[in-house]
């Protein structure tokens, strides 16, 4: 049943198996299948590629709401904190939304807060002299507040536009780690009035429905205020974010479709809507 | 957790004094729900509550236990004896130095976990060598090189404009050469359908012939987790799994997946970022933890 002919119970069944595949989750998938049902029987879908269009319909109106750009504006140093589980793709992240910074003509600074991982320091280094931007840090070990309060300073005397904080991943189940991360906010607040403008969680496309618990975690310990979906580029369709949506607020700034320095797009709920199943 | 969830449903069961085909439905579909939330494959998940379903209907009436606790005995055996034998450790009995690749997708732990195990055969009086084989994420070979020095294992001196290959084949040349018994290749991370990078994969296995491959992926990885699995098994032939980030809350169903896709068993499980945050996987635990 592959899009063309009329509408039967497989053709339900089959989409619900696509959306749980694409980490919709079993409930979420069931309730657009009632919905979907509901409108067929009404006589409301005259064919497959109406129950598809209808689908798509449903959940790109349930991401719409989400797309927004970060509202980067004076009065500068805007201030992004970037923070996430391990692994997901927030140092390459930050060298990507850095490069699209540099190109509309702002002066960035990376702040190196990731100070426990090996090499993390050096990896953000990298990325820095990529998009040239500056970068403030220290030696691998020393207290990551440290080099944020540093980077902080550092952006206002030199009129920086915008600073971009790497943090080190931590899993959202270690609460010593979201204490840190707290510390961390309380210390960017009393620096900047108002900072950070933006705390910017970065979900994996690839997990599954842990994302959700991520996202619900971060939100209520430290305060989010954007998300970035990485690694869509693979089969991994994302489908949880849906679930994020629905549990929490917060705007989708960008996807990571790869990993070189162009390999970000805003998120579009269209198109999003249009690969999930 | 299933048996808070089942209890309504068991209690049914219980009711009728046995499993039957009238009353078994309802279980199923919670064992069902229960596994999709935990992540474990959709298609897996079928198959799985297939076999629980004619399991349970076959089955003998047991004495000791009531229909509902049968009826968990029999998904959480099923789930165990799935998950795979005993632990079992890295395939190290060949004529040294024994070459291992850990391979998988982007930040599931590759290199963190090349540091573990470099730690876990140097605890077991065996000598380990690092070998730096990712030439392309930023500052990759500095960071195989920090974990080295911070557990006194040498690592290869990977050129980053070399080929990966030729890094793999000279590094095990070397470790021939310095009386290290077990080379840790740390490959880059890749999608499984990046068809250049998976070839190199097999270019890479071509050239050293390892004693193990080994698939590192990460506990909280979702339905994708057979598709990834199903092509690096094919495409290289997985020995094992290493599962990480178990220290989360992950309920770790892609492991499920893993396994019924590849037949690979799971040898390894990381448990935080440190070096010696490594365990050995143990089935029946895992099985618990799907479960819920
Ligand atoms: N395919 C793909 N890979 C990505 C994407 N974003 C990041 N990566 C890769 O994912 C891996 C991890 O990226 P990092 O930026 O180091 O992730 P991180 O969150 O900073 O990791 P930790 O600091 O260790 O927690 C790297 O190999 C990146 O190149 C993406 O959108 N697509
Ligand atoms: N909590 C926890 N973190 C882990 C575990 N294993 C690895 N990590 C972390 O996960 C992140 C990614 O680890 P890497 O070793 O860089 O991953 P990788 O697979 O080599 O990444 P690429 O080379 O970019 O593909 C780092 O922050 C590690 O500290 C684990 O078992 N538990
Ligand atoms: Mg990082
Ligand atoms: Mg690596």
């Amino acid at each position: 049943a592959r899009g063309i002919g009329p509408v039967d119970e497989n053709v339900l069944v089959e989409l619900e198996e696509a959306l749980i595949l694409a980490d919709a989750g079993a409930d979420l998938a069931g309730e657009y299948v009632v919905a979907l049902r509901a409108k067929w029987r009404r006589g409301e879908l005259p064919d497959i590629a109406a129950l598809r269009l209808e689908l798509k319909k449903m959940i790109t109106n349930t991401l719409a709401p989400r797309m927004a750009p970060i509202p980067v504006a004076p009065p500068y140093p805007f201030v992004v904190l970037v923070i996430g589980v391990n692994g997901v793709g927030k140092t390459t992240t930050i060298g990507k939304i850095a490069h699209l910074l540099r190109e509309e003509g702002h002066p960035v600074l990376l702040a190196a807060g990731d100070t426990f991982r090996a090499a993390a320091i050096g990896q953000l280094r990298v990325w820095a002299e990529r998009v040239g931007a500056d970068i403030i840090h220290h030696k691998e070990g020393s207290d990551s507040s440290a080099v944020v309060f540093d980077s902080l300073r550092a952006a206002k005397a030199r009129g920086t536009h915008v600073v971009l904080i790497d943090t080190a991943g931590r899993l959202h189940t270690k609460t010593h780690l979201m204490e840190e991360m707290r510390k961390v906010v309380r210390v960017i607040g009393r620096e900047i009035p108002g900072a950070p403008q933006e705390i910017l969680l970065v979900l994996d496309a690839t997990n599954g429905r842990n994302a959700i618990t991520q996202a619900k975690t971060f939100q209520e310990v430290i305060g989010v205020t954007g998300i970035v979906l990485t690694k869509l580029d693979g089969t991994a369709k994302g489908g949880m974010v849906l679930s994020v949506t629905k549990e929490t607020d917060v705007p989708i700034r960008f996807v990571g479709v790869g990993e070189t320095i162009d390999d970000l797009r805003p998120f579009d709920a269209e198109s999003f809507a249009s690969a999930l199943f | 957790n299933l048996s808070e969830k089942f209890q309504g449903v068991l209690k049914n069961l219980r009711g009728h004094g046995r499993i039957s085909e009238g009353n078994i439905e309802e279980a199923l579909r919670e064992v069902r729900l229960a596994l999709l939330e935990a992540d474990v494959n959709y298609k897996v998940v079928k198959e799985f509550t297939a076999a629980v379903r004619s399991k349970a209907l076959g089955a003998e009436v047991m004495a000791s236990l009531s229909p509902d606790q049968h009826f968990i005995k029999i998904v959480h055996d099923g789930m165990t004896s799935m998950m795979g034998g005993e632990a079992q450790d890295l395939d190290l009995a060949r004529r040294p130095p024994v070459p291992v690749m850990l391979v998988g997708l982007q930040g599931s732990g590759k290199t963190t976990s090349c540091g573990k195990l470099a730690l876990h055969l140097q605890k077991k009086k065996r000598r380990p060598f690092l070998v730096p084989a990712d030439v392309y994420r930023p500052a990759a070979i500095e960071q195989l090189k920090v974990l080295g020095s911070q557990i006194g294992i040498p690592v290869f001196d990977s050129d980053p404009n070399a080929d990966p290959v030729d890094i793999c084949r000279e590094a095990v040349r070397q470790a021939d050469l310095t009386g290290c018994d077990t080379v840790l290749l740390d490959t880059a991370g890749r999608l499984h359908v990046d068809e250049e990078l998976m070839e190199e994969l097999r270019r890479i296995k071509e050239a050293v012939d390892p004693g193990d491959i080994l698939l590192v992926a990460d506990a909280m990885t979702g339905q994708d987790a057979v598709n990834v699995a199903k092509a690096f098994h094919e495409k290289v032939g997985l020995t094992g799994v290493l599962l990480t980030k178990m220290d989360g809350d992950a309920r770790g169903g892609a492991a499920l997946s893993i396994r019924a896709v590849t037949g690979a068993p799971i040898k390894f499980v990381g448990v935080g970022e440190k070096l010696d945050a490594l365990e050995a996987f143990f089935p029946d635990r895992m099985a618990s933890r799907i479960l819920g």
